[in-house]
């Protein structure tokens, strides 16, 4: 059975893609794991960062979760070894039809049923919310990885991911757990970074990943050359943290 | 009649939130003038900034656009002398059911409707996504202002965001227009913000703000002290910055 990881958060700009995308072309490099990278968020950022024309699908999870075809009809494959089931804002249309839909959290678990022999990973990358996507994101995943960036309004964020959690586990009674805390955007000059980790490591304790990812720029150009961190900037800080992360990952159960 | 201008980006941690309420503390520091910031945000970023304890809420926005009270009994007075009205996580719970009702797109606007003489201002803090919450804040507003980040995903996000207008204006029949496109968290040691500010100019001509807010931690300290940046710190590059930018929206017509 593939491991089957939702990363989430719902405050914005905190490294979901980022990390999702790094994490699933290491895992394929590194550990040599066969992943699946589902895009449930309409921004469709994971999917352009591995190389997919995000405004040129013909099919797209959308029309899995409505029915119209089956996964492996949707599932591109990638120069980095991933696959992906990509997204673009046309699933922001079909958010309120999706949410009338009898079984509308479980959608996304059931499309995935058939075809999880196929992989050893599965990562979700979810919108910076908590509709009805990111809830099908949760409900289809055994775990949860939570970037969390360094800042103020990062941490505020803390307390409505736990109730979204609590909400899963007793509203809708999946037992999803937490795989780890990420700290990411970690910038070691200011001392804002070291408060924020620190609050975070007092309040999660060894929930939270060792790895701590460093805000660098070449996080952040590595996505305009369709390119993971590993092949644009293989022995920079970036990263290297990230290798970190896929070690963790790879032995966390 | 008051300027009402929504602050929008689909793309999450670009700067909403923080511009928003710099902004508004901003017009009544600088200009005088009576402002009322909407947050219709389920993470309710901007009325914590401004000193609200969102966790507290006995009444808020999700409250007046479900009919239950009128805004008048939401309105919180701020230390700012900005009028908030807040929100928190229980918005995002209710936005199936008002998804549903009758008349959904406009409830904000009919909501703020008897209460427009008494603000020279109106600012809406949008959360980042295109649901029936973000559609709200644009059917309410006059005009926009699109904050975007110095990154190659914030340049992916605009194809979104002119989308969503077009569906605004097409299919909603509300001509909202572009106050201005600002760019945030800009960083003058990387080629990339140069670059992507390039990219704004070009795409975006004169409805670019002249203000380029820079990436200063002094930003992210801010609204863990409850203060703007005018009071943080109002030497700094950020509240200079935020300064040219009141200045830029006190003059929009
Ligand atoms: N460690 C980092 N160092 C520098 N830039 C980073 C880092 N992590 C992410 N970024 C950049 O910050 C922005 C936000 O990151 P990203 O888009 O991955 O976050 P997200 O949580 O997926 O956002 P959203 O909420 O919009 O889905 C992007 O432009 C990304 O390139
Ligand atoms: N110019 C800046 N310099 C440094 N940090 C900034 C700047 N602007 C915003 N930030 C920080 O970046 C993070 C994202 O900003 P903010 O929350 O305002 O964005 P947002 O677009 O409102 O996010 P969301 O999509 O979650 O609503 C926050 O922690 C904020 O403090
Ligand atoms: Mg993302
Ligand atoms: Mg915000």
């Amino acid at each position: 059975v593939p491991r089957c990881l939702a990363v989430f958060n719902m405050k914005g700009g905190v490294g979901k893609s980022t990390t999702v995308y790094n994490l699933a072309a290491g895992l394929v490099r590194f550990k040599k794991q066969r992943v699946l990278l589902v895009d449930i968020d309409p921004q469709g950022n994971s999917s352009a960062a591995l190389g997919i024309d995000i405004w040129q699908l013909t099919t797209q999870l959308k029309d899995v979760l409505q029915r119209r075809v089956g996964m492996e009809q949707v599932v591109v494959k990638t120069a980095s070894g991933v696959d992906v089931v990509p997204s673009n804002i046309l699933l922001a249309e079909e958010e309120i039809p999706i949410s009338g839909m009898p079984g509308r959290e479980v959608l996304l678990k059931k499309a995935l049923t058939p075809h999880i022999d196929r992989y050893d990973f599965i990562l979700i990358d979810c919108p910076p919310n908590v509709g009805v996507f990111a809830v099908n994101a949760l409900m289809a995943s055994f775990a949860v990885i939570i970037p969390v960036d360094m800042s103020y309004l990062g941490l505020l964020g803390i307390q409505g991911i736990e109730r979204t959690l609590t909400l899963i586990r007793e509203h809708l009674d999946h037992p999803i757990r937490i795989a780890g805390v990420l700290a990411t955007r970690f910038d070691g000059r200011n001392n804002l970074s070291k408060e924020v980790l620190g609050s975070l490591k007092t309040h999660f304790g060894d929930k939270m990943f060792q790895a701590v990812i460093p805000e660098t720029v070449k996080l952040r150009e590595a996505p305009s050359h369709k390119q993971s961190i590993f092949e644009y900037d293989s022995n920079g800080v970036g990263a290297k943290a990230y290798r970190q992360l896929i070690d963790e990952v790879y032995k966390w159960q």
